[in-house]
This record gives structure tokens, sequence and C-alpha cells, in this order.
């Protein structure tokens, strides 16, 4: 009989299934496209 | 092993009540048996269709596609958890790492900060996702600042809190308010995340672009 | 504490490698330090450190925000481990031994956290490690190992590729889901992995299938051990859904994985898979052209491909054991005496074995040897057929045929079954077997003095066998399909008793 204990290992496994962004590679070095951007010293803020 | 029982077990899997061996019995109540082998999966055993998987995995035969492998950019082996596509093996050959002359200095990898006066009108002739990705590709380099200034000669301005590149809609005047400082009007944005231009109604601070 | 100072400098390599590429001469200093410095100078310093930041890893997934990048330690330390592949002194030690080493300690951690946690337990991190150890293993391997710039070290890598998934492969089999059940979706995305299987499937002639039956077959009996129960639980179903879509993927990629690999794992396949067990037998090597099974007139006779012997990974002579002797004898000049004793091999099993099949819950034959016998003879018939005329081996004289004749005629209810059972578990794609094997079933079918009388019996277990693979969703195996059509063509099957007692059975017959 499938113990109630094997059912939840189970189950919690399907919870925390791996989903593809999990399969991705790594970002890590890749710099964010967020990435705070130079100010240019001489563009006029101009309206 | 016979015809007889295999009948009667797909029977059961199909979820039909089983048929009682001695036809005559009244007794409704399925036998813990039957009952358990009514519980079972069935498709495991009477299989599904398999379309739904094959068109899943871009291999249903009415999409015409050529034979390709599927393996190599499986994102997950469920359609549920397969909510991107995943980066396949490549390889970027030495060639494509090793571009001089070309908006880079002749030392490799190129190194965007000798900026020869050739790629000042090489600049000028890239499309606007050209500069978009040179922009964003090359932070913090000349070359950054080269496609920064191509892109505001063609009226786009880099908006400091969003981040993000916006130009006036050209077949809309925006409407400047009373106090002179803003204007509301509708507006093209280029999405870095999803690589396209995206257009908005929006309020526009003149302090907030660059 | 050392653990502590242990975290600082594993922190301090993760600041590192978000701010440069793993190939910067800088990655190789800090190594170099780390060695120079005594952190991981020796086996149980390096062990004390991997564990150290491995729980600071999952330490700092669970705790980190969902939104924001959660694996970056996780991600940060299977590089680590990929570095030290390149920049460790390996005269010493073998790549091999080392790659163990960190595997196991990795293995014991994630016991540990399961031991500690229970259902709590969240595989996540731990399959990323593996993920990111596999991407990471692949960017620097491509074009054999063109990044790595020192040329002694990058002949030794490429030497090591191979090992490299010979023994990440033999590690998934240590937590495999019997083992870690609260790994066992982890492991299938693992078993599935684009940087997994391509590679073992790619990897034939260095055992990457050997190694891939293994990985099925754990899984195989992982789900069959909770499938037998009455209710399979969700967890089980959704499995099994997954491992279906991989094998499309397998099928559809590489088809001659299941051609040249089908004995060994239809042996380990439990006997209700009715669906995958076709997939395995739909297989055909890509490229092949044969006519559609269901056009009427195909005669495998005048078919070219039909006298093409399939590959088979696995010689089953090697399960005959010390049957082959008798067997191999017998194929060469047949005897009542060898036949009997073949029969009684057969025959042989002590206990009964509970295997929930379709229509049947436990088995009182040895069905690997009955595989076996049966597929040998089918590899020798079709190879003999090759060196003579056809018909002296397509032939119910020959001794291909009668071995087979005699193991029905003496065996038990379930020992025909199963011998019928593993003869059209042979009628696949159109090759030199399924022509011998179809030859086989047809004769059997239709030559009533074979039997003495008992030809109804042989006749409706020849179509329970047929039936049972067309019964169920496709695909269907080609020679399956035109066996079947050969046997429903002839006009007295419909006549036969067991069809004509019982409506249902005619109604089935009738719509096919």
């Amino acid at each position: 009989k499938l113990s109630e204990e094997m059912k939840q290992e189970l189950e919690s496994s399907l919870l925390n299934c791996p989903d593809s962004l999990d399969s991705e590679v790594s970002k890590l070095n890749e710099f964010q496209l967020s990435q705070p951007h130079p100010t240019s010293i001489f563009f006029p803020s101009e309206p | 092993y016979g015809l007889q029982s295999l009948l009667e077990e797909f029977s059961k899997l199909q979820k039909k009540l089983p048929k009682h061996e001695n036809e005559n019995s009244t007794d409704n109540t399925i036998t813990e048996q039957q009952q358990q082998s009514n519980n079972r999966d069935n498709t495991m055993i009477t299989g599904v269709d398999l379309t739904p998987y094959i068109q899943s995995l871009n291999l249903d035969p009415a999409s015409k596609l050529p034979f390709h492998h599927v393996l190599e950019t499986l994102p997950s082996p469920w359609i549920e958890t397969s909510r991107s596509d995943v980066e396949p093996r490549h390889f970027i050959p030495e060639s494509f790492t090793k571009i001089t002359n070309v908006l880079g200095s002749p030392v490799s990898p190129p190194v965007f900060n000798q900026v020869s006066n050739v790629e000042q009108n090489k600049i000028s002739l890239f499309q606007d996702e050209t500069l978009f990705y040179l922009f964003y590709k090359h932070p913090a380099s000349a070359v950054q600042e080269l496609t920064y200034i191509e892109l505001r000669k063609r009226n786009w301005r880099y908006h400091k809190q969003l981040k993000v590149w916006l130009t006036k809609d050209p077949f809309m005047d925006p409407v400047v308010s009373q106090d002179g400082l803003s204007e509301r009007g509708r507006y093209v944005f280029f999405d870095p995340q999803r690589w396209e231009k995206v257009q908005k109604d929006f309020i526009l601070y003149y302090n907030a672009i660059m | 504490s050392r653990t502590e100072l242990l975290c600082l400098v594993f922190t301090e390599w993760i600041t590192l490698v978000q701010k440069i590429e793993v190939d910067h001469y800088i990655v190789k200093a800090f190594i170099k330090q780390l060695v120079d410095t005594h952190v991981i100078d020796t086996h149980e310093k390096f062990v004390e450190f991997f564990e150290a930041s491995i729980s600071l890893s999952v330490d700092a997934f669970k705790e980190s925000d969902p939104t924001s990048d959660v694996f970056v330690s996780i991600d940060a330390l299977a590089k680590f481990f990929v570095q030290l592949l390149i920049y460790l002194d390996f005269t010493e030690e073998s790549r091999k031994d080392f790659s163990s080493l960190v595997l196991t300690t990795f293995v014991l951690n994630m016991t540990n956290d399961h031991k500690e946690n229970g259902k709590d337990f969240n595989e996540r991190p731990y399959f990323r490690f593996l993920s990111i150890l596999l991407c990471e293993w692949e960017k620097l391997s491509c074009h054999n190992f063109i990044r790595v710039k020192d040329q002694t070290c990058r002949c030794e890598l490429i030497e090591f590729d191979k090992d490299f998934y010979s023994i990440f492969a033999s590690f998934m089999r240590v937590y495999q889901p019997l083992a870690f059940p609260c790994f066992a979706f982890a492991w299938v995305t693992l078993l599935s992995h684009r940087m997994v299987l391509p590679v073992l499937l790619r990897m034939k002639e260095e055992g990457g299938w050997e190694k891939l039956n293994l990985l099925f077959i754990d899984l195989f009996r992982f789900i069959d051990s909770y499938s037998r129960v009455g209710d399979v639980p969700d967890s089980i179903s959704v499995l099994y859904k997954g491992l279906l879509r991989v094998f499309l993927g397998v099928a559809n990629d590489v088809p001659e994985y299941f051609v040249e690999n089908h004995y060994t794992l239809l042996n380990n396949l439990p006997a209700s898979y009715l669906q995958l067990k076709n997939i395995i037998l739909s297989a055909f090597p890509k490229k092949l052209q044969f006519p559609n099974p269901y056009s009427a007139d195909i005669d495998m006779d005048v078919l070219e491909i039909c006298k093409k012997v399939p590959q088979v990974a696995y010689d089953p002579v090697q399960d005959l054991g010390t049957l082959k002797k008798p067997v191999d004898s017998y194929l060469r000049i047949p005897s009542s005496s060898l036949m009997r004793t073949i029969n009684s091999n057969v025959n042989a099993l002590k206990d009964l074995k509970k295997e929930h099949g379709v229509g049947f819950d436990e088995i009182a034959v040895n069905v690997k040897l009955i595989n076996a016998i049966v597929l040998h003879i089918g590899i020798e018939a079709a190879t003999e057929a090759l060196n003579t005329t056809k018909n002296a081996i397509f032939n119910k004289n020959s001794s291909y045929f009668t071995l087979l004749l005699g193991l029905i005629s003496n065996g038990s209810p379930s020992a025909k079954y199963h011998i019928i059972e593993a003869i059209v578990c042979q009628l696949r794609y159109p090759n030199a077997q399924t022509h011998f094997f179809n030859f086989v079933i047809c004769t059997m079918f239709f030559t009533d003095s074979l039997w003495d009388g008992n030809g109804a019996e042989v006749q409706e277990l020849i179509l329970r066998c047929l039936l049972e693979k067309l019964f169920v969703f496709k695909p269907h195996p080609w020679g399956v399909v035109v066996t079947f059509t050969d046997l429903l063509k002839n006009k007295d099957t419909m006549e036969l008793p067991f069809i004509k007692q019982s409506s249902e059975i005619q109604s089935v017959f009738k719509s096919l």
C-alpha cells in the first residue's frame, strides 16, 4: 500500500517540480538590461 | 489470458461498470478488486490520444515542419512546466567573438572604448533595433554613447525612471500642461524585455528624460 | 567558526562570478589562492568548503524573495565546480575521482536536507545545481574546449568529457526516485534535460545507451511499484505522462535507440504499460520507407527490406545462462530430450511473481528467459535465412519453428501466453525478424494439425496478444497490424468458436 508519507513526498516533489526557468542557463554575469546607463554630461536637459 | 478477460479488463478500464460474472447477480456493489482497478489510472494501460503531446513537441505532421530534433530544446517533460524556451546547446564561433574593425578596436575581443570615426557614420546607417541592441549590449562603453547620440538625433529620448527609450507618436501632437513642466500625449516606447516598440498614452515630465 | 569563514570565501566567489566571465584570468588566480592558502588543498577541507557552500546556497534559495534571482549562490557553486575541473592540479588524483567526490558530497547534503525536512524538502535548488553544472560543462566543452587556453589541460578535458556524462548518469542512479521520491519530478526533468538525454543518446559507442537503459528502467520500476496498488496517486500518473512525452521525443530524435534496445526495455517495462510498449515497438530506423500497414496487399516475402536483419544492442543469448547450450544444440539438431530440458527451465519458476498485467495479476513462468529464447531464435533464424534458402528457415519443420512450437505445446497456460506475447513483441517495423515471426504466427494460427486438437486455445492467445496492442491508442507496431490483418483476411477466422460464442468479441472483430 502506498504509505501516506511516500504519497506526501511525491506530492511535495510534484509541487516543487522544476520548470523550464529552472533549467535555463545561468545569467549570473550577464549585465542586466536595466543596468544604470551613464548619464551624458553634455546632453542638455531641454524639454 | 483469453480474449474474454482482455475485453473485460478493457471495459473496466473504460470506466463502464464491469460485467458481473453471473449475469443474474443483483448485487450492485462493485467488488473491492473491481473498485481498485477502476481507480487505477487507466491511461497507463489504455494509453492516451498522443496528438496533444505530439503537437506540444512541435511534431505535428500537419504542421509540415521539416524534420527536427526536439530533445535539444526540450524545456521540461511536461507541457505545464514548459513556460519558456530554454537556451539550447550552442557554440559562438570564434569568428563571431573576434569581430575587429567593425565597432571594435583591432584588439579582440572587441573593446568598445576606442571608436574610430569609421563607426560614426556607420552608426547612422543602423536601424533603430540595432541601435537599441548596441545600447543595451555594451553598457558603459563609447558605443553606447554613440548610439545614444544617434537615437536622440532620431527624436528618441531616454527616460531616467523607466529606464526605457521613448519618442513622440508622429501622428499626434501632445498637449503641454499649464505649468509647462510636462505634456500629455501618445508615445512609442521601446521595450527591451520584449524587444518591441509599444504605443502608450502617457504624461511626460520633461525633467524625467535625459 | 570555520564554516562561517568558508562561507565568507564562498561569498567572495559569488561576488566575483557576478562581475566577470568565468574564463577571466582572475578566476584562475582566485582558485589558486584557495589552494595556496589551504582552504581546499585536501579532500577533507574541500568537502568542508563544498558542504558549507551548498548549505549556504540552499538556505539562500529558501530565504530569497521568489521574484528575485533565487539561484545566484547555487549557480555560482556549480560554476565553481566546473572551474575546479580546469584549474586544480590533477596529477595525483583523476578528474573522475574528484567529480565523484563532489557529487557524493552533493548527494549526502541532499540526503541530510531531506532527512531533516521530510516533506518540506525542496528539490529545486538541488536540481538547479545539477542543471547549471550541465550547462556550464556544455559551454566549456563547446568545440573541443576551445575556451581553455592551456593545451595540455584542454586535451585532458577532451578526454574526460565522456567520463563526465558517464559519472553524471551513474550518480543519477544514486538519487533515483525509488531512493529519493521527494526528488522524483526533478529527476525526470534531469533525465530529459537537453544537456543529458541527447548527449547519452549520442554516446552510443561510449556506453551512453547502457546508462540510459538503466535510468529508464529505474523510472519504470518506480512508477510500477506505485501504480500497482488500487488507486494510482495523481503524482504517479503525472510522472507517467512526463515519461510518455519524453519517449515521444526519443522516438522522434533517435528512434534507433528504441529499435536496438527494445529487448532490454521491454524486459523491465511493467506488463500493463501498453502504450509505452507500443511506442518502443513502433520505432523504426530514420529514413526507412515502407508500405502503409493498412494497405491490404502486403506480402513480406516480396519486401526487400524484410531481408534486413535489425540491430540489437544487447544480445539476448547473454540471458540464456545454462540454457544457451541446449537451445543452440536444439537449433542445430533438434531432439526431444533437449526440448524437455528447455521446457523444464522455462516453466520452473519457484514462486508466483506479482505482476499487474492486463487481465492477470501474477506470473508463473520465467518471462525474461522466455523473451531471451524467443528473440535469440529470431536473431538466429533471420541471420540463417540470409545464408541459406528462405524456405529452409521459413518452414514448419525447421528447428527454429519446432522449438517455438514445442515450448508452446508443452507449456502451461501462463507459458503459452508469455511465449506468444514474446513473439508478438517482435512484430515491429519491416525487417527479417518481423518477417520470420509473421511466418511463425500465421503458420501456428492456420495449421490446426500442429496442436492435436488444441488449436483453438493457441489461436485465441494469438488474437489476444495482437488485439492487446491494437486496442490502445496509437502508435501500433507495423508488424502487429500487418499480421492481424493477415489473420482477419482469412474468412474462417470469424467462424472460430471463441469468437462466435461471444457477441462482444464478435462485434469487436467485426469493427476491426
